[in-house]
């Protein structure tokens, strides 16, 4: 039997909603919808093979190729001349602390010796938030004053590591919004004095139609290398990950899913499509 | 004050002239796109719709009323009744609980909270409750400091419960007690019985959900367990100073019935506002 527009069309239209429903956003979603029309119009079905099923086989190859960056974190540290400058960025609240802390932690087990650079000089808690995280994982934090200019932080930090011969700077920035021109120069500033090896963009795995605006405004703005995605473990159903990765073209490093140091989980595409789409 | 897309789908309307069902169907679905762009509930989307399209259809325009301006009605009137109006804050003695995920901004909105009943002339103090997140206790206590409000905390108590017995013993001469809590989700089991615990000891007056405007279709089944443990009495919606629309806000009302008190609309201390009904709906409809 050959699948017609008809027989497509409610298909489709439901299994937009499921996407929607799953985080995916709008134009994602439709988008996916579009390809999938087009992949499939005119295609032989099998008897006993319901247009639902294709249209999930259609999409697992869509997943496929939206998830064709790929970023291997280990062996990016492996290969890299030290030390190495990692630069967390993103929006407020997103849980870029927490992972540095996670990050450190990882390396930690793998030999390496981090160093973390308290690049928000601005919240309330900050740099006793890092300290605390670096006290439990017996490691050197670089602080300066509140207040203090966080390039200059991260650029004290980075001649700190050359000098001591740490492996890697995990530098800290603080939240801000990317409609706040100010704060973005200052992010710019500190890209731009630094020179990261990585600018890993760190974003919640249960933001919705938003996560795809800011990390294109931070992606054109700042330039982000990778994604962290975190807070899966509050039962995010994974649209996001599929969202923000089709818009910006960049991998996705980890998985936060948790708020312990073991809740780091590297990106794999199957644990993806397991995870998500059951 | 109409969003782009609302306007635009009105345009059409207008150049149809009359409540034609094929113009309603397309202005209906340009609505329908930007309330999901704006993160509402899927399912409340396609419920709303098609309560507008009927009513838009089958009601009578008001006398005088242009086909635009009816249908411009049943959409307008339609997302008042699900966001409801504003909740009424009492200028008197009352202890505040607030809940919400992990980076919402409860502790920055606790801090914010109480600098708007401080300003009003009321007695107010924090209390920090959040016994886990590193570094909780220094960002509350130095927030509270900066700003002259009276703190309560106890940097080394493992028990957060205790933390808020001594809390009120040790605050009784304030009249407003605001209550940081650790963040937390649906998931989180032993989290959610140590929320209801504490409740149980403080018996506040408010339980305000702290929500990030940007968060997604999970919005619904978060707000639903929170008001399940501790019976949510009002929503404070943050960081609308950003480009998210709050769509899941209107989960949360519709789950908990409860109002929105306040919107969080920057990191300084001031930078919270009374919820406005009229230029959320715009805002939600881009
Ligand atoms: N459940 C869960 N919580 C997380 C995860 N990652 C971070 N968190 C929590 O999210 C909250 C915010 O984390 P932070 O690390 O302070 O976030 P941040 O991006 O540094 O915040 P700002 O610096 O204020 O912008 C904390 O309570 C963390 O424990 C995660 O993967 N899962
Ligand atoms: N731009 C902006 N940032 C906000 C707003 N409200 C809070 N924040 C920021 O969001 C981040 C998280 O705020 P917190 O108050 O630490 O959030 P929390 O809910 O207490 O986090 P946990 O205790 O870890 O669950 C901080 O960087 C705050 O400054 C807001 O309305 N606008
Ligand atoms: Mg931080
Ligand atoms: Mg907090």
């Amino acid at each position: 039997i050959s699948l017609d527009d008809s027989s497509l069309r409610d298909t489709l239209w439901e299994f937009q909603i499921e996407l929607m429903e799953c985080d995916v956003a709008l134009p994602v979603a439709e988008r996916i919808s579009e390809v999938l029309r087009e992949r499939l119009i005119g295609k032989k079905r099998k008897i006993g093979t319901s247009v639902e099923e294709i249209v999930r086989e259609a999409f697992r190859e869509i997943v496929d190729e939206i998830f064709i960056h790929s970023l291997d974190f280990d062996e990016f540290i492996e290969k890299t001349e030290k030390p190495i400058l990692l630069v967390f960025i993103g929006v407020n609240g997103t849980g870029k602390t927490t992972t540095i802390a996670k990050i450190a932690k990882r390396l930690l087990d793998n030999d390496y010796t981090p160093i973390l650079a308290s690049g928000d000089t601005f919240r309330a808690g900050a740099e006793e938030q890092l300290r605390e995280h670096a006290e439990r994982l017996g490691i050197r934090v670089i602080a300066h004053r509140y207040g203090a200019d966080p390039a200059a932080v991260i650029y004290d930090a980075v001649a700190h590591a050359r000098a001591r011969k740490a492996d890697v700077v995990l530098a800290d920035t603080s939240g801000r919004m990317h409609t706040n021109v100010n704060l973005m120069d200052q992010l710019r500033k500190i890209c731009r004095v630094n020179t990261p090896d990585l600018v890993i963009f760190v974003d919640e795995a249960i933001a919705g139609n938003d996560a795809v605006e800011r990390a294109m405004r931070f992606e054109r703005e700042v330039g982000i290398d990778a994604h962290i995605l975190t807070k899966v473990d509050a039962d995010a159903k994974g649209g996001t990950a599929l969202s923000v990765v089709y818009e910006t073209k960049k991998p996705i490093a980890f998985f936060g899913t948790g708020q312990r140091y073991e809740d780091l989980k590297k990106f794999s595409k199957d644990w993806f499509l397991k995870q998500f789409l059951g | 004050k109409l969003g782009k897309s609302l306007r635009e789908a009105i345009r059409k309307l207008a150049r149809s002239g009359r409540v034609d069902e094929a113009v309603v169907n397309e202005v209906v679905r340009d609505i329908q796109r930007a309330l999901l762009q704006s993160d509402v509930n899927v399912k409340q989307v396609m419920e709303l719709s098609k309560r507008i399209k009927e009513r838009a259809l089958k009601e009578e325009p008001l006398k005088g009323m242009t086909a635009r301006e009816h249908v411009l009605r049943v959409i307008y009137q339609e997302l008042v009744n699900l966001i409801g109006k504003p909740a009424q804050i009492e200028l008197k003695p009352q202890k505040i609980l607030m809940v919400g995920l992990q980076g919402s901004g409860k502790t920055t909105t606790t801090a914010k909270l109480a600098r708007y009943f401080q300003k009003r002339g009321l007695r107010t103090a924090v209390i920090c409750a959040d016994n886990f997140r590193p570094g909780a206790y220094e960002q509350l206590k130095q927030l509270a400091e900066t700003h002259g409000i009276p703190f309560y905390g106890e940097k080394n108590e493992k028990n957060a419960v205790k933390i808020v017995k001594n809390a009120l013993e040790n605050m009784k001469e304030y009249e407003v007690k605001i209550i940081d809590t650790a963040g937390r989700h649906a998931l989180e089991e032993e989290l959610i019985e140590e929320l209801k615990n504490i409740n149980k000891v403080v018996n506040p007056d408010h339980k305000f959900l702290v929500l990030d405007a940007a968060i997604g279709q999970l919005a619904k089944e978060q707000a639903e367990a929170f008001h399940k443990a501790v019976g949510i009495t009002g929503i404070i919606v943050t960081k609308l100073d950003g480009t998210a629309k709050g769509g899941g806000a209107l989960s949360a009302i519709s789950v908990t019935g409860a109002p929105v008190a306040f919107v969080g609309t920057g990191e300084r201390i001031d930078d919270l506002e009374r919820f406005d009904p009229d230029s959320f709906i715009s805002r939600l409809l881009g």
